[in-house]
């Protein structure tokens, strides 16, 4: 990092005897929804002895590192993603020799956090590089873009940048922040037709807490919102490296009316602010619902009961009554999923069987639960078998888990086995508004049983492209390869049935153009179209394997999973981040984080900060800390001296 | 707007414009026996006092109360409480009950009602910094759609076609352009010999329709006066004295 002469001051002024923070940098390039991020600091060893310096990142769990560079005193590590027995076959050669230092990867709810620390000598200059890449989700009209900053300290040079590009031009586009009121001004979006450029670079005066102090208040999430502009219902079809993209968000549909069984946990659990926040929750849902819409609620502890015994349409009178019947809920008892489930689903059936619901309303189940079967089948994979072999494919399952005590697997499981997605939600945060807004996403749905098709012989390797539903707000994707071609121009065709309608939509694309024009655009990411692709294509075989019903099936998508994620390095589940100095002899691991424990940190009733796994550091008793050499040795002497792994830290999930 | 109609036993075609006011709307089509309505709205160029064009085409099927909106910047169907939005950027095919609705991106759309009613709009784009021109819409109703005998209308009035008889061919004024003497409805028309356009083929420069032009916005060939074919709404039939 270098420092203007201003920064240099600062960079003075801050400079205790402890470890310095020269700069702090991260940069997002968004291109077509796809975003690469890289966070880079360099720190300085200010301090007369040696010490460990820690490089602490939090990154959204659905985003995969790519890579972590090092460089400590100009010798550079680098980082190669391989498969995981084999990195960490390489890494223990070197852990025998007493040359491996370690990565530590944590998981706390929809974060992770990547955390390395090394030990140096006094004087010395680490610089810290790590890239991950992630695909945004549009959920309610955009596309949300987090980045958590914490420096830890007061840095002459701190900036943050994400530059959007939009083939299609960008509609709305805004940022915020969590640091305080003060930032606001700070943070400076510009934007043109399809670019954008959001800028956050305080002085070390506006980062202090308060006027004289010397802490940093910049500790936080810069949250970056967006949309894209839409010429048409027909989606955008966009190629780009020998991949295509395609993105399909209609809007201006009538939304298809809904049937919906609610199923809630009434269990002991319950108890307290959760059940307030679902009663909450369910009361503003409930008056969500329209008269063409029908309902019903199921719920059960170890009992189940039913509100009304079948649908009913979504009148004034039946939601006020469901309302009162919902306050009146005291939660105790046990907790019988599966006989909740397989009323819910009985219901549906007897509707659809006595034709009380239109055939082209969407039938969901959306189940509210926060904790473990405990009564009748408690076999998580008999429930998910009974739940499959009862429920019809017009039908989809929903979930939604509160807190920690739940096996939110087995609900991911089970919603996407029966069509629908899951969602955790947060008992200590405000779990009613996420509720709420998890509802809002599915309230909406505008078309069913969509499939999109190409021409024969023009792609290849297309990632999922038959939809069981769109909900207005989202966004459904789909990607492949594109086979060579005379033809410059590549179709799609996308098929749909909505209220009443059946639709057909045609796009199509240059293969070219956008090659062309990403040549031109200083900050975008190049390449995205490929990397998604093998995003989109590993993180649906992920879902695969946990589907797949033989070890053989799931031992095949393993390694097909493998081979694409080495191929386009993603740390995955599968795979692993080693990173080694520039002879290969000293070696770091970037190894699969854990999810939190099982009903480790079950959620209370406050609000504030979703709690975050502590990280333990404890060096192993082999380790030797070496005395320190002075600022001049560290500086001007031979570099062979500053051996990075004279202590090496703990890899907590080797 | 241009009219052009076709007559095919007279195998001749006779042209006529409507010049009524911005805002307007005109019924092309109205058959209460089938329950189908056609209704133009008018648009002016971006001057005062030139001419005007179909900016909004309005097709209503009663039976299923099915609306198709046509306009120069989408497409709309309501049926009751749905209400779908198609733009002009994409060729889709919408199908609702008996009604189909076929958009070729950036070009034309094509409404079908019950395999009998076919009625294709043609979107005209022009410059969007032009000083006097604005984007617009052209109609084409095929000879072949079925109706019933109550069909009306500026367009669905010929589809019984009239009686025409044309003699006196002679120069006229413009000495390219000759005049004759029309009898048409029970009328004799002075009418001049001139062309019009039909973009269906070649949307920018056209294909040229010879046609016997009537004068006075058709006085004379159509009936009654074209005041009486302005209706209040898109989706209103036609009421005849």
């Amino acid at each position: 990092a270098i420092l203007t002469s201003e920064e240099q001051q600062d960079f003075e002024a801050i400079r205790g005897d402890d470890i310095t923070v020269r700069s702090y940098k991260v940069e997002s390039r968004i291109t077509s929804r796809f975003s690469h991020t890289i966070v880079r600091s360099s720190m300085v060893n200010s301090g007369s002895t040696p010490q460990s310096i820690a490089f602490n990142v939090q990154i959204p769990k659905r985003a995969f590192i790519t890579n972590f560079t090092m460089n400590v005193n100009g010798i550079t590590f680098v980082g190669s993603v391989k498969e995981k027995a084999v990195a960490r076959n390489l890494y223990a050669q070197a852990r025998a020799r007493n040359k491996a230092a370690g990565i530590i990867r944590t998981n706390s709810q929809d974060m992770e956090t990547f955390k390395t620390e090394v030990h140096v000598p006094s004087g010395s200059n680490i610089e810290f590089e790590l890239h991950y890449q992630e695909m945004m989700h549009r959920k309610l009209n955009l596309y949300e873009h987090t980045l958590h900053l914490q420096p830890g300290r007061l840095v002459p040079q701190l900036q943050v940048d994400v530059y959007i590009f939009e083939p299609q031009g960008i509609a709305t586009v805004k940022a915020s922040n969590t640091f305080g009121a003060q930032f606001a001004d700070l943070i400076k979006v510009t934007s043109t037709k399809d670019k954008a450029h959001i800028v956050f670079k305080p002085t070390v005066q506006q980062q202090k807490q308060c006027e004289n102090c010397t802490e940093s208040a910049v500790e936080g999430v810069i949250t970056v919102l967006y949309d894209v502009n839409r010429d048409s219902n027909a989606g955008e079809l966009q190629v780009s490296d020998g991949h295509f993209v395609y993105f399909f968000a209609p809007s201006n549909l009538s939304p298809l009316p809904k049937n919906i069984v609610f199923v809630i946990d009434v269990s002991g659990s319950m108890w307290g602010v959760k059940m307030k926040q679902t009663v909450q929750a369910m009361k503003a849902i409930l008056d969500d619902l329209t008269i063409d819409d029908y309902f019903s609620i199921v719920d059960f502890n170890h009992n189940v009961r039913c509100w009304s015994e079948g649908l009913v349409p979504g009148s004034s009178i039946q939601i006020a009554d469901a309302k009162r019947y919902i306050e009146n809920i005291k939660p105790n008892g046990g907790t019988n999923i599966n006989e909740a489930l397989l009323r819910a689903v009985q219901m549906l059936v007897r509707a659809s069987n006595h034709r009380v619901i239109d055939p082209r309303s969407v039938s969901m189940i959306i189940l509210v639960s926060d904790g473990d079967p405990t009564v009748g089948e408690i076999k998580l994979s008999a429930i998910q078998k009974n739940v499959k072999r009862v429920m019809r494919e017009e039908f989809s399952l929903f979930s939604l888990g509160i807190g920690f005590d739940v096996d939110y697997d087995f609900l991911e499981r089970i919603a996407m086995e029966n069509r629908g997605m899951a969602q955790r939600i947060y008992a200590n945060h405000d779990a009613a508004e996420q509720l709420r807004a998890f509802y809002s996403q599915v309230s909406s749905p505008l078309l069913r049983k969509i499939t999109v098709q190409f021409q024969a012989d023009s792609v290849a390797e297309v990632t999922q492209n038959h939809f069981d539903k769109f909900f207005s707000g989202s966004e459904l994707v789909v990607a492949g390869k594109v086979l060579p071609s005379e033809s410059n121009t590549l179709t799609s065709l996308t098929t749909g049935s909505a209220a009443r309608l059946d639709i057909i939509l045609e796009t199509d694309a240059d293969t070219t153009e956008l090659d062309a024009e990403l040549a031109k655009q200083q900050h975008s990411f190049t390449g995205f179209a490929r990397q998604m692709w093998a995003y989109l294509t590993i993180k649906q075989l992920i879902s695969e394997r946990s589907l797949a019903t033989t070890a053989v099936k799931k031992r095949k998508i393993t390694q097909r999973i493998m081979t694409l994620a080495v191929e386009h390095q993603f740390v995955t589940p599968f795979t692993a981040l080693l990173v080694e100095s520039g002879d290969a002899t000293e070696r770091l691991l970037a190894d699969s984080p854990k999810d939190p424990k099982h009903g480790c940190c079950s959620g209370g009733g406050s609000s504030g900060p979703p709690p975050v796994e502590v990280l333990v550091y404890q060096p192993p008793p082999w380790v030797m800390p070496t005395p320190a050499p002075s600022m001049g040795e560290v500086l001007e002497g031979p570099k062979e001296e500053i051996t990075l792994p004279e202590r090496v830290n703990l890899v907590d999930n080797d | 707007p241009h009219f052009i109609i076709h007559l095919p036993r007279s195998n001749m075609d006779i042209c006529f414009n409507i010049d009524s006011k911005p805002g307007h709307i005109l019924n092309l089509l109205s058959d209460s026996g089938t329950g189908v309505t056609v209704n133009g709205q008018l648009i002016g160029s971006k001057k005062v006092n030139k001419r005007t064009y179909f900016g909004t085409i309005g097709i209503y099927y009663q039976p299923d109360g099915i609306s198709v909106i046509v306009s120069t910047d989408g497409i709309t169907m309501t049926d009751g409480r749905n209400n779908h939005s198609f733009t002009w950027g994409s060729t889709a095919e919408i199908r609702q009950d008996g009604i189909r609705i076929s958009i070729v991106k950036n070009s034309n759309v094509i409404i079908t009602i019950n395999n009998s009613t076919q009625v294709m709009v043609l979107l005209h784009r022009v410059w969007k910094k032009h000083p006097v021109n604005v984007d617009f819409l052209g109609i084409y109703i095929p000879n072949e759609n079925q109706y019933s005998p109550l069909v009306h209308g500026l367009i669905g009035q010929f589809s019984i076609e009239p009686e025409v008889i044309l003699y006196d061919i002679h120069k006229g004024a413009d000495p390219l352009k000759k005049e004759a003497t029309m009898e048409v409805k029970g009328n004799k028309l002075l009418v001049t010999r001139g062309w019009q356009k039909d973009y269906r083929r070649d949307k920018k420069r056209g294909s040229n329709v010879y046609c016997w032009f009537i004068h006075n916005s058709g006085k004379g060939f159509i009936d009654g006066h074209y005041s009486q074919y302005i209706v209040p709404n898109l989706s209103s039939f036609l009421h005849m004295p």
